[in-house]
């Protein structure tokens, strides 16, 4: 049956849609078969991918509200092996509108069920914020990757996720694991960046992976051609990280 | 009567709370009387100025949940002539305890309606989202200053950011009105960053500020010490940035 990873971390701008979009990519180019879905209103993952998002018959709205089916919502990406459930702006009404519906923190993993078998991988992006959106991605996943950027406030919102998905594990996803914590937009001449990648690795030790993912401008120049960093320039900095990456999880998620 | 501004842009990670920080401290050290609202259950306003968020009696969930006047949710800060209403992560319950609620949209301005005569200036730090906590902070608000990162996933968000003011002051709060849209983080080395201001400034024209917010570590180490920028180095770019942005901010609410 497929991984499924949610990409979480209430804290905005950490790089959840940069790793989304090219550890999704480095994956695929890897020879698995691999799933994104853009589960943020904000449709980042959608533009990273150089999708239109005018003119989509479905969405993670439509997935998520029953309107469609997987196969329905499913279209496919330029990379070979990658397919995406794109999003767009009605799903910021998902939020309100799932509130009071029945079993309304597992809608996203009813509609994933026959992701089962058609993939190996799948990665879910969440928005900046730990409400219903988030928890269904939570719910819907096995493991759940934290991108963190090397800055002060960064690691304030840390100890309240860790809290967060101890009560989703609890209470709702017992198989839920922390895959790791990502270390982003790293720069070596930085002291700050420096004594937050010592405070993490300090506290959270193997719980962090190795790899850091450098600042690299061409990531964030990337999305404005319609593509991932990987396809944009696969010889840049930053992409080598998430190559790295992708084999550092395959490592992490083949230990017991 | 007070000048309430919300910061406010559901992309993360944009500068809203820098911005909430450092423009609130330049406008107090000018001589104006100014209020902070900490409206994100992050809490990062309130550890930017060095607040210690366990062991408050109050914050501003207790004032939106009527529990508390805005009297006993006010503290102090290092900083002469600004205070605070600090926030804890219950605020995130907000959201949904007061889904159901009535008027549910206006219950942050019924709550600040003592700030009017109190402050010259309240500054209100939203979330990254456009759910009930930021919509009631624009219904509270007379004006809105929108930071906008130099990089295209922040663009992406910002024609859905303006539909969403729209609504508001249809809707809920005709008096609302855009302050400027304030390019943060800007980093004259980068083509992208030149591109986005260049994009920006040519579609938006005199709605953003004539002022930039250059990337300057020294804004992102200040948290780390409990203190705002103009605190922790006031001779930095990014302080001095502040400093002339408050001047720009007073002249733009002067003109007609
Ligand atoms: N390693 C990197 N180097 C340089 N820029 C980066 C890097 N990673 C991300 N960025 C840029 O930083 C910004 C924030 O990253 P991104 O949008 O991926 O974060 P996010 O956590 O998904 O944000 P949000 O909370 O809004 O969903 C984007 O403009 C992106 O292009
Ligand atoms: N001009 C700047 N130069 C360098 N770093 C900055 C600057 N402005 C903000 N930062 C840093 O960038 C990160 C994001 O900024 P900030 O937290 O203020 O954004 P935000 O929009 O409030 O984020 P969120 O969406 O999570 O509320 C922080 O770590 C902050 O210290
Ligand atoms: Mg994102
Ligand atoms: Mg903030």
């Amino acid at each position: 049956p497929a991984r499924i990873i949610a990409l979480s971390n209430q804290k905005g701008g950490v790089g959840k849609t940069t790793t989304a979009v090219n550890l999704a990519t480095a994956m695929a180019a890897c020879g698995h078969r691999v799933l994104v879905v853009d589960f943020d209103p904000q449709g980042n993952t959608t533009t990273g991918f150089g999708i239109d998002k005018r003119g989509l018959a479905h969405s993670s709205y439509s997935l998520v509200m029953n309107e469609s089916s997987l196969e329905d919502s499913i279209v496919p990406t330029q990379v070979p092996g990658l397919s995406i459930v794109p999003s767009t702006i009605h799903l910021s009404g998902a939020e309100v509108e799932l509130v009071p519906a029945m079993a309304r923190e597992t809608r996203l993993k009813e509609a994933l069920a026959e992701a089962q078998n058609a993939f190996d991988y799948v990665f879910i992006d969440c928005p900046p914020s730990l409400g219903l959106l988030t928890i269904n991605a939570l719910v819907a996943s096995t493991d759940v990757l934290i991108p963190l950027q090397c800055e002060f406030f960064a690691m304030e919102g840390l100890s309240q996720l860790f809290k967060t998905l101890e009560l989703v594990k609890k209470n709702l996803n017992p198989r839920l694991e922390i895959l790791g914590v990502l270390l982003t937009m790293y720069d070596k001449r930085n002291n700050l960046a420096n004594q937050v990648v010592h405070d993490v690795r300090q506290h959270l030790g193997h719980q962090v992976f190795d790899v850091l993912i450098p600042r690299n401008v061409r990531l964030s120049e990337a999305p404005s051609h319609g593509a991932p960093g990987l396809i944009y320039d696969v010889k840049s900095a930053g992409s080598q990280a998430y190559i790295r990456l992708a084999a550092e999880l395959i490592q992490r998620l083949s230990q017991p």
